[in-house]
């Protein structure tokens, strides 16, 4: 049965997608079958599998036009499969909270799928939204990718209370994990926001600390995760730690 | 009569807040009246002018309690003021699309203000939500602050179509200008960027571009404008000149 993650914060660009992609790729590697489903109607995770164009089903068919979830899956390689997100799910989260059950769309999409998956990983949008919730109510563990500077702890704790919330709608729903990106060692705010994060999360917080490393940008640039486009760059070496980390929870 | 601009891009971290703050400081030193708007239930930019305890009138007070907008008003300086946000706002946006005219709700707010300001300056959330289409139906003009990497240009076009879209609700509304932020000019790959922005948006592209500059990180945790904190940084020179060029517009 797929352990199912979510990765989530409500700051943006701390990191979601970058890790939600290299944490499957790197699961995958390992010889787990990885289901990756881009929450996002920015689209970020499937642009950076290489997917440009337009896919004929996407999560805008599945959510809003009642298309089955196993029309909409890309074998990006054997092990590794993604439900692509669309650009035209910008601006309909009106119509989505028309549904019936609205927040539960998601957990009901993937549940056909959970015995056909070691994993499945949820990456979801910046801000507080119904899509974000989807993934929140989907999930077993919800992991946050936080950035290393002084606005990541704003809002950090009312993102805390806020999956406190959600558990009364998702028993099973706890926090994986707070995993620090984007971090630069000769930044001493850097240094003072993992020292603060750490104090505030105990064991929650990831032994693993992602780097800044201008691989990552790059590899999202050539369609292709950090191992593939860069195996021997710090990117790949931080990403491969976390994935034995996460492999073992 | 106050100009409206919205600080707007559904793609996360790309330097709205930090430029919202620091246009709306540096138009408030050429000694106009500068009303800042915080619509982001993350509270960034109300936290980046060292507001940290919830102050009793918030924007959450404004749309969902009925308040007055004259009692949240925070005088940062003489001439600039601030309606700030409060994290309560997170998870809020279903309880506020049960609102008469949803979309309208940020525009009449600030219509009574209109006279008494020369800017108004609307800080939005990552992510296309009824908050950030509260603040485009409210503006005359959308400023886009455009990160210098690879994923700004994807849904990019999609955002101007959606403010295409958005110009039947809002007839003055137009783009002010694409704003590259947070550019290092040693990444190869941000220069590619924006060069591809410039050709994308021809004069629409704004002149002054904002580098990284780690006084800008910095003055945010020091809850002040970059002209306050550091006025000899490269972050005050690039906003000071990026300032001059859109009170020209
Ligand atoms: N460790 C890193 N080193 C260098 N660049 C990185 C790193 N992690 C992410 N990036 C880059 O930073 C930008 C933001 O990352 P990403 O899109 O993964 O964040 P996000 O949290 O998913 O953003 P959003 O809130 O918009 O969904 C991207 O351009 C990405 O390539
Ligand atoms: N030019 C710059 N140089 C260095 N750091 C910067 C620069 N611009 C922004 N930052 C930092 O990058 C982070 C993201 O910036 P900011 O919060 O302004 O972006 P945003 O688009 O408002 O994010 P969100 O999508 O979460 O609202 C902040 O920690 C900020 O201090
Ligand atoms: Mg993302
Ligand atoms: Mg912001």
């Amino acid at each position: 049965m797929a352990k199912i993650y979510c990765f989530s914060n409500h700051k943006g660009g701390t990191g979601k997608s970058t890790t939600c992609l290299n944490v499957g790729a790197g699961l995958a590697n390992q010889g787990n079958k990885v289901l990756l489903i881009d929450l996002d109607p920015q689209t970020n995770l499937t642009v950076m599998l290489g997917i440009y164009d337009r896919p004929k089903v996407t999560l805008y068919e599945l959510l809003l036009e009642n298309e089955k979830i196993e029309k909409s899956i890309i074998k990006i390689s054997e092990k590794l499969h993604l439900v692509p997100s669309s650009l035209d799910l910008s601006g309909a989260e009106i119509e989505i909270s028309q549904q019936k059950q609205r927040d539960q769309l998601i957990k009901k999409m993937i549940s056909p799928l959970e015995s056909r998956y070691d994993y499945i990983l949820i990456d979801a949008p910046p801000s507080m939204s119904l899509l974000t919730l989807n993934g929140l109510v989907a999930a077993q563990k919800v992991f946050i990718p936080v950035q290393s500077e002084f606005l990541a702890l704003n809002g950090l704790a009312k993102f805390i209370e806020i999956i406190e919330k959600i558990k009364k709608l998702n028993k099973e729903l706890e926090i994986g994990g707070v995993i620090a990106t984007r971090y630069d060692h000769r930044k001493v705010l850097n240094r003072g926001v993992v020292d603060k994060i750490r104090e505030l999360f105990g064991d929650k917080f990831m032994k693993t600390v992602i780097r800044e490393n201008i691989a990552l940008a790059e590899s999202v640039a050539g369609g292709m995760d950090i191992f593939t486009y860069s195996p021997k760059s710090n990117g790949a070496e931080d990403y491969n730690l976390l994935v034995n980390e996460i492999s073992k929870l």
